[in-house]
């Protein structure tokens, strides 16, 4: 009978140094290491690959958990006709306005009509940089002049959506970050001017994450979700070597579904997330 | 937070004097915990851990009327002494007109952090330059010219069917034209894996001997931050960083995790988006914060 009942302890830093790594963080790890250590039978304790495999459906399990209130793949009431407008927010530099375009190239290709809003009106040449994309993509941009109040902005692209029968309207805001208490109200403030023009509105919040941010991403997802709901998360640069573990603690605490991920600079380095390749991406 | 925890291990001491075993491998249990929870790499721990344990169990430890405030000492010397290295001012001599160069991933602040450089430096009596070699990014020209505009300071009209090589040896000849004496280069942001890209940051700097290669990276980036510094150092020996977004309540552990892996200074730190938003780096307030 073998005496040994946890698994071999350098076995288990090996596993650590993967899971931390990769931005899982402390008390992710911890739980999944227990969880490891409950579940695996005797004969596996020596054995890397079965203990990779019983880690991987932890992993797994705990993203499909978040995934369950995820609306993506809804299909939207066309029947009453209404524009569903759908409002992008981060802090700065996350992909906000790279990954609207691709979005908006994805819902295009399946034959929706979709307008683009330039509500950042505070970084410079942020108007331009949306405007080249909406014509790479060949969608209207609606924008008014740098320093208009966002809200404004909005307000106006809203009613054109409505009157261009548009099916879908995407909210491109100033990136921010979640400590700056006044700037969260600015977004409040769009968000209840886009539901006076259009109830209901906007149908979606979604948050985008860098997949290069560590445990701060967390506080992230905290703060934009107790601010404004956040409907679900688009995690963008998993072209690079990070893996974007953070993801699985806020899927565990927030329940926020990970709508897609992006993979690079093109209006094509765009997927639907897959919780079972992420979690191999993890392992690679 | 870690002080009040290793307060905490040791408080049952008084009197007693000397450290169980017990306490110094609970100490470190929670100095590691707290070092990654603050995004400090995994490997940059553990080394720096066996570091502080080598201390913990000698003398100034075991002689100490108050060990557990000795250990907690410990922690922070070592922490300020992985990031206090190196020259943090910018390196300003050679003939002019100079050249700093901003490099970096997508999105850590390049752009916005060249026009906070070229204000600092204006403010400080120099004529800077700034030259947008983006030639990928939307808008990205544009960005840097609104920047300029806003601090008054010149900006050069780069022509985007240029190569970024040639952008620079044509924006060094404008430079001397017009009295400037330092040029800003900005950069598009590139993936550390992507070796086309990385090549050609290697030809700009071989191309405009640049006094400064400045990493641009975020204060919120997590393990990867070992990755990326690693890359951008190994091809381009950079001579300094600058950490962006510093302002926010990212604990900021990447900063010791790429300080431990170049070697280089961190020399300013972004504090916001406007663009007198720029301050040196104080290594001993980035230790305690990232041991929160
Ligand atoms: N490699 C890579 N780069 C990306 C990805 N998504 C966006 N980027 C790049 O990241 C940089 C920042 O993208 P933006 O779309 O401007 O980010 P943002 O969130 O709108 O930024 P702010 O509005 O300034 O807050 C750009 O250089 C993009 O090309 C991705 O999936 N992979
Ligand atoms: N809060 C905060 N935001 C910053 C800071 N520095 C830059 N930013 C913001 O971060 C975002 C990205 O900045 P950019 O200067 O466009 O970044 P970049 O590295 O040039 O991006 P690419 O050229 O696409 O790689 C913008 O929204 C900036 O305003 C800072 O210190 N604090
Ligand atoms: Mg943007
Ligand atoms: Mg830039």
């Amino acid at each position: 009978l073998s005496g040994k009942k946890a698994v071999d302890s350098s076995l288990l830093e090996e596993l650590e140094e993967i899971l931390f790594t990769s931005d899982i963080g402390v008390e992710i790890t911890e739980q999944l290491i227990e969880r490891l250590q409950r579940r695996v039978d005797r004969k596996s304790l020596d054995n890397p690959e079965q203990l990779k495999t019983i880690l991987k459906e932890e992993m797994i399990s705990f993203l499909e958990a978040g995934q369950e209130l995820s609306a993506v793949n809804e299909i939207p009431d066309k029947a009453r006709n209404i524009v569903e407008v759908i409002m992008f927010v981060g802090v700065n530099g996350v992909g906000k306005t790279t990954t609207i375009a691709k979005v908006a190239h994805y819902f295009q290709a399946q034959g929706q009509k979709v307008m683009l809003v330039a509500a950042d009106t505070f970084r410079a040449a942020a108007i331009e940089q949306l405007q080249i994309w909406g014509d790479r993509v060949g969608a209207e941009v609606i924008s008014q002049k740098r320093g208009a109040d966002p809200a404004a902005v909005v307000f106006d692209a809203i009613s054109a959506a409505k009157a261009r029968k548009m099916d879908k309207l995407f909210i491109d805001t100033a990136g921010r970050l979640h400590t700056k208490l006044n700037l969260m109200e600015e977004l409040k403030k769009v968000q209840r001017v886009a539901n006076q023009q259009l109830s209901g509105a906007p149908h979606q919040v979604t948050l985008v994450l860098d997949a290069t941010t560590g445990q701060n991403a967390i506080a992230q997802a905290q703060v934009f979700a107790q601010s404004l709901g956040v409907t679900d998360i688009i995690l963008t640069k998993l072209d690079g070597t990070a893996k974007g573990g953070v993801v699985i603690a806020i899927s565990q605490r927030l329940h926020i579904p990970i709508s897609f991920i992006c993979t690079g600079e093109g209006l094509e380095d765009f997927e639907i997330f897959n919780p079972r390749e992420f979690v191999e991406a993890i392992f690679d | 937070i870690l002080t009040e925890k290793l307060s905490k291990i040791f408080q049952g001491l008084k009197g007693k004097g000397r450290l169980s075993k017990e306490n110094i491998q609970e100490a470190l249990k929670q100095i590691r915990l707290a070092l990654l929870e603050a995004d400090v790499n995994y490997k940059v721990v553990k080394n720096l851990l066996e570091e502080i344990r080598q201390r913990a169990l000698g003398q100034e430890v075991l002689e100490s009327l108050t060990p557990g405030q000795q250990v907690i000492k410990i922690v922070s010397e070592e922490l300020t002494r992985l990031m206090g290295e190196g020259r943090r001012e910018l390196n300003l001599s050679g003939k002019e007109p100079l050249s700093l160069l901003l490099v970096g991933l997508q999105g850590s602040g390049k752009t916005t952090t060249a026009g906070k450089l070229a204000n600092y430096l204006r403010k400080n009596g120099y004529h800077p330059y700034l030259v947008p070699v983006d030639i990928q990014r939307p808008a990205a020209i544009e960005q840097l010219w609104k920047i300029g505009e806003e601090i008054s300071i010149p900006v050069h009209p780069s022509d985007s069917t240029d190569r970024p090589e040639d952008i620079c040896l044509k924006a060094k000849e404008a430079a001397l034209r017009i009295g400037a004496d330092i040029l800003v280069i900005d950069t598009a942001g590139r993936l550390h894996i992507d070796e086309q890209l990385m090549e050609e940051l290697l030809r700009i700097k071989d191309v405009i001997h640049p006094t400064e290669s400045l990493l641009v990276a975020d204060a919120m980036t997590g393990q990867d931050a070992v990755n990326l510094a690693v890359k951008f150092n190994q091809v381009l020996d950079i001579t300094g960083i600058i950490l962006s977004k510093m302002e926010g309540d990212a604990r900021g552990g990447a900063a010791l995790s790429i300080m431990a892996v170049t070697n280089k200074p961190i020399k300013f730190v972004g504090i916001g988006e406007k663009l007198d938003e720029l301050e040196p780096f104080y290594p001993d307030r980035m230790s305690s914060r990232i041991l929160g």
